[in-house]
């Protein structure tokens, strides 16, 4: 996005 | 890089509480600095189209002990802040939403929050702390496991 901070999310098996 | 007040009052020339806006935009991305205002065009459920101004990007979410950047959008309508923002979870391509109580199949989000925006002091600072908080509890948006789909013993 933009080159700013990579989106992340949780694993799905938490 | 942060947009500037100049740039900003530019980009809400149509905006009917420019300044009101402007300055919640400047707080809110020096503080959440991933978060980018960006023009675009928002379609509205009857079909009609708007230029409104988003904020795109991310925004850290402790989530069992570890913290997530979680793509969000919010629109901001040209009555802005008298109305509230309309708020979406953006999953890229390795995320898939987790609908729930506060997002739906599309990512839009639903907070009372939002349902009960009345400005002051409803503001887009409060908005994004509950977000922290709500989706802290709840993610919106999962990763999609990278593990391989089993193959099925017999060829089709």
């Amino acid at each position: 996005l933009n080159g700013g901070t990579i989106p992340t999310a949780p694993p799905s098996y938490t | 890089m942060a947009a500037s007040e100049a740039q900003l009052k530019k980009m809400l020339s149509k905006y009917k509480y420019r300044d009101l806006s402007t300055r919640e935009i400047l707080n809110v991305t020096s503080l959440y600095r991933d978060l980018k205002p960006l023009m675009d065009s928002y379609v509205f459920n009857d079909g009609s189209s708007r230029e409104l101004l988003n904020l795109t990007g991310t925004i850290p979410v402790p989530y069992r002990g570890n913290t997530y950047n979680i793509p969000i959008c919010l629109w901001l309508l040209d009555t802005y802040p008298f109305n509230p923002p309309i708020c979406f979870v953006k999953p890229t391509n390795t995320m898939t939403i987790k609908t729930g109580k506060h997002v739906d199949a599309n990512g839009k989000i639903y907070l009372p929050y939002l349902h009960e925006w009345k400005h002051p002091p409803s503001d887009l600072l409060g908005l994004i702390q509950i977000l922290i908080v709500v989706f802290g509890e709840e993610p919106p948006v999962f990763s999609r496991s990278t593990a391989p789909a089993p193959y099925s013993m017999y060829p089709a």
